[in-house]
């Protein structure tokens, strides 16, 4: 999970695109 | 009523493909062949028309460390700069997928894990699709279409930057002999997504079951759209083969720039991504 935290992050962001 | 199902799965996935994806084949294509009166492109062909279209879009400056700035040309510190706002557009677009991809019915409800390793391995393919419908064989827009960038100038740049485009306009202009619009696009996308072959999958029966349903929409939508192209289902599918060595040849280029550019940095997305990726 560690080595994904971003694509977790994008995954799991209900709305609006995280920051990038 | 499946194939009415399947023609409702066929509009569903062409809305939300035309939500989270701003530049559509359609405009695109009127951009590129100068049917839009408003919508010329800035066209960069040389280092000139590259600084330029720089300040016309604002883009963002890379930090330079100013003991390497004496270091180094100029035009070197212009290319890792261009290319490294290629890549924040990438990971803005490595975004845009994910959203989409949650827009296919069921993706969400597949286990977590598969879900990141589906998009680790599709979203670069995704893109690649997406890049055929902006290039023909003179170059290809950039930057939401405001930019057209020549071909001959991609090639001009040094080494291994001048290596990166070529093969995807190769690709390109096979591709779009096809002539997809964007809701056969859309299908394909989601096809593409839904590879129950990648590598480390904890659970591949229910991602090839959503795959086949979207499969059949997708030969569906392809009869009803193209009734006049023969064995274009078929001839669609076989570019998934073409996708995967493209993958991995841009990967290796990726690795090579990481250890022969000094100034490289790669962008945190796009390095989890690619990391032990083939």
């Amino acid at each position: 999970k560690e080595k994904h935290k971003i694509l977790h992050r994008l995954l799991q962001n209900s709305s609006s695109p995280v920051d990038l | 009523p499946e194939s009415a199902d399947l023609r409702a799965l066929a509009r569903q996935l062409y809305e939300s493909y035309l939500k989270y994806f701003p530049l559509t084949k359609a405009k695109a294509r009127a951009i590129l062949s100068g049917k839009t009166s408003d919508n010329t492109p800035f066209v960069i062909h040389d280092m000139k028309s590259l600084l330029e279209g720089e300040q016309m879009i604002n883009c963002r400056q890379m930090p330079m460390q100013e003991h390497r700035r004496s270091d180094m040309g100029i035009m070197h510190e212009v290319e890792l700069r261009f290319f490294h706002s290629c890549q924040s557009r990438s990971a803005e677009a490595v975004s845009e997928v994910t959203e989409f991809a949650k827009s296919i019915p069921g993706f969400v409800n597949l286990d977590l894990n598969d879900q990141v390793t589906l998009l680790k391995y599709g979203v670069i393919e995704v893109l690649i699709i997406m890049m055929a419908p902006l290039m023909n064989k003179d170059g290809t827009l950039i930057s939401y279409g405001q930019i057209f960038m020549t071909r001959e100038f991609l090639k001009s740049l040094r080494k291994p930057f001048c290596e990166m485009m070529e093969p995807k306009f190769e690709f390109s202009v096979k591709f779009n002999m096809l002539e997809l619009d964007d809701s056969d696009m859309a299908l394909f996308l989601a096809v593409i997504i839904l590879s129950g072959d990648r590598p480390g999958l904890l659970n591949v029966k229910p991602i090839e079951d959503l795959q086949e349903t979207v499969l059949h929409s997708l030969e569906l939508q392809l009869k009803m759209n193209h009734p006049d192209s023969l064995q274009l289902f078929a001839k669609v599918l076989q570019k998934m083969t073409d996708l995967r060595q493209l993958v991995t040849d841009h990967v290796q280029l990726i690795q090579l720039l990481k250890e022969t550019e000094v100034d490289w940095c790669l962008h945190p997305l796009l390095q989890e991504i690619m990391r032990d990726l083939y």
